[in-house]
């Protein structure tokens, strides 16, 4: 779930 | 997606939309340095690699995909295109670009949360993002010509990585799990070294001889 948050921005 | 974000991510896509007007229009590139346009593309193409394997939303990947084209659009027109490469400081703009990208890959074999070709790629990309625009500063101080696109091409990268800093404090403070040391270091450098230019250009605005 982690992982989506930080690659969530550009 | 928080006003912040929102808010950086225009002030970003406005940046690049202006060198790309700038470029296409005028059919000048002059004052814009090859080099931090070629890292970041590098940064972007690195960066993006998950546009394969993981979704996010459709403004994200609309997104990864307008950061991706332009930058390599505007790479494309300084190298390729006739009239728009004749503008081109090529003497002036010297800076070696592999002295940053190196540095970057090896911290980011050291330094990334996991061990993964994806994962230590999309480090790297923000660690040469955070260095990137130095080529564009030296060429800057080197032709001591700074027209108001290049300018404002500036002022708005620094506007985007402000505003992504307002964007991780807020949500430090409304997400429960959002802690990323690796991201918040790389964009806290980067947006010193702007600070550090917009100083520069204060004192040289406020010293009278202006912008030209």
């Amino acid at each position: 779930e982690q992982d989506l948050e930080s690659k969530d921005e550009l | 997606m928080n006003i912040f974000r929102l808010a950086g991510d225009m002030t970003h896509l406005a940046s690049v939309l202006v060198l790309l007007l700038k470029i296409h229009t005028i059919k000048s590139c002059a004052g814009v340095s090859l080099r931090t346009q070629e890292l970041y593309a590098i940064v972007f193409a690195t960066r993006y690699l998950d546009i394969f394997t993981s979704f996010v939303s459709v403004y994200n990947t609309f997104m990864k995909l307008v950061f991706l084209g332009s930058s390599f659009s505007i790479v494309w027109y300084m190298r390729y295109h006739k009239a728009v490469h004749r503008t081109y400081d090529r003497e002036q703009d010297t800076f070696r670009h592999w002295f940053l990208v190196l540095p970057c890959l090896v911290l980011a074999l050291l330094i990334h949360e996991k061990f993964t070709f994806l994962e230590v790629l999309w480090t790297f990309s923000l660690y040469l993002e955070a260095v990137a625009i130095l080529p564009q500063l030296v060429l800057l101080q080197r032709t001591r010509n700074i027209d108001n696109l290049t300018g404002q091409y500036i002022f708005l990268l620094g506007g985007y990585r402000g505003l992504y800093i307002l964007n991780w404090i807020y949500r430090y403070f409304t997400e429960p799990h959002f802690v990323h040391w690796i991201t918040w270091i790389a964009g806290l450098v980067q947006t010193l070294l702007y600070a550090d230019f917009f100083y520069y250009y204060f004192l040289r605005f406020i010293g009278g001889r202006g912008v030209e």
